[in-house]
């Protein structure tokens, strides 16, 4: 499904050069549920969004599904993310004037041939499957830390992506929740083949990934498959 | 050092009612190191929000140092807050425009009697304290999340204020970086009789706290002194 190669990434800061990635080769296969753990400031978050298209490698090539992301245009980059991408990010990024209910409703809004009935059974059915059944009225601002972090989490699930990338999903939860919400992401990698690719520090995670790949300052230091 | 008495927070949602405490008493003495646990939603942040006379609440009194809050001028709860408390948030709230140095030091340019020398000798130290000398230049948007998180613990800790109040400090942190976090809470614990109160997930804090009160759906369900 997605191949990396020789993938750097150097942030510039002034006149500073940040190396965030020094040379990460990785191939992720469809169906997998791969955890990425490391240090705060090991360069998760980076390899990510590298993952995600969010950003551009300064050296490298990615392929996702056989074909070079560097040479996709614009708009083939952005229905890549539309249809095969779900990002569930670690400062969540949902629209603070929107309801929990409407930020999950508007990842569905951009698929054009879904009926409105459709729509809202899946919504309502993801937020209820992350326990926020109650609180799908209330915005951002109205909900706890763990609540908007299962908001993101319903948004990037409700599409059905061929690929989730979920962004220390389980930081801001109780360990309960948190079962709950792996449950979720369990099952649709068995039914739907999704393949998760999770960066986090919580050790709850690790014992649901099927392989573990370590970063230690911006390189894969060791790989284990359960 | 702090007292609640039936404390009741009630958020009001248009026409709905959101319970969030419903009836605290809590007695706090100083030097504790205390342990806020409980599930995602169960009034952790709220809790905290009203120690920290960032809010006030629906119903019930709170003393600080014998003080009641609710009988202080804006002026007056405003010194308190300088020089009293420290508040690592949920969400960082760090200024995007300064630097994790400025950020810190921040905290201290309201204090009007500390040297310039001083205040430069205290910032570097609690940077250096929490592992991020070399990133005191970075801006938030070009630290990773546990960076932030980290810049946000250095500018509550930096005060060295008689209370501080940490909702979820380690969450964006791996273990052995919360470890080294939560030993230099310690020792200012241990040298200088400042008072913790944690709100968290995560079992390493609970490890450190001599102990832990657990809320559950806006009430305290148990406590545990080690
Ligand atoms: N402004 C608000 N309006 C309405 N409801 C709110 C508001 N702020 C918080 N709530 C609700 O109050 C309850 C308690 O929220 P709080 O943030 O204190 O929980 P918490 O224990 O800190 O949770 P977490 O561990 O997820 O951070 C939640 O159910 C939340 O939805
Ligand atoms: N825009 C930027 N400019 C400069 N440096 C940056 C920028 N963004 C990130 N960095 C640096 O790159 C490194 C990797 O950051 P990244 O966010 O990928 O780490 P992470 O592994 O996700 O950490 P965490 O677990 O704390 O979230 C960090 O040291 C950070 O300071
Ligand atoms: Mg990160
Ligand atoms: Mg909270």
């Amino acid at each position: 499904l997605l191949e990396l190669k020789g993938i750097k990434k150097i942030y510039q800061q002034g006149q500073v050069e940040v190396p965030a990635l020094r040379g990460i080769d990785l191939t992720i296969h469809r169906g997998e549920f791969t955890s990425v753990v490391g240090p705060s400031g090991s360069g998760k978050t980076t390899l990510l969004n590298l993952i995600g298209c969010l950003d551009t490698p300064t050296e490298g090539k990615i392929f996702f599904d056989n074909r070079e992301i560097e040479k996709l245009s614009k708009e083939e980059l952005a229905l890549l993310r539309r249809y095969n991408l779900g990002f569930i990010f670690q400062e969540y990024n949902l629209i603070p004037v929107l309801s929990a209910y409407e930020n999950v409703e508007l990842a569905l809004r951009l698929f054009d041939d879904i009926k409105e009935i459709e729509v809202e059974k899946r919504v309502k059915n993801i937020l209820e499957a992350v326990g926020l059944a109650d609180f799908a009225h209330h915005t951002p601002g109205e909900l706890s830390g763990g609540q908007q972090q299962r908001v993101s989490i319903a948004r990037a699930l409700v599409k059905e992506p061929k690929l989730i990338l979920a962004d220390e999903p389980t930081a801001n939860l109780d360990s309960k929740t948190s079962e709950e919400v792996l449950e979720v992401m369990v099952e649709m990698n068995q039914q739907l083949d999704t393949t998760f690719i999770f960066s986090t520090h919580d050790p709850l995670v690790w014992d649901y990934a099927q392989r573990i790949i370590t970063l230690k300052d911006g390189q894969i230091a060791e790989e284990k498959s359960s």
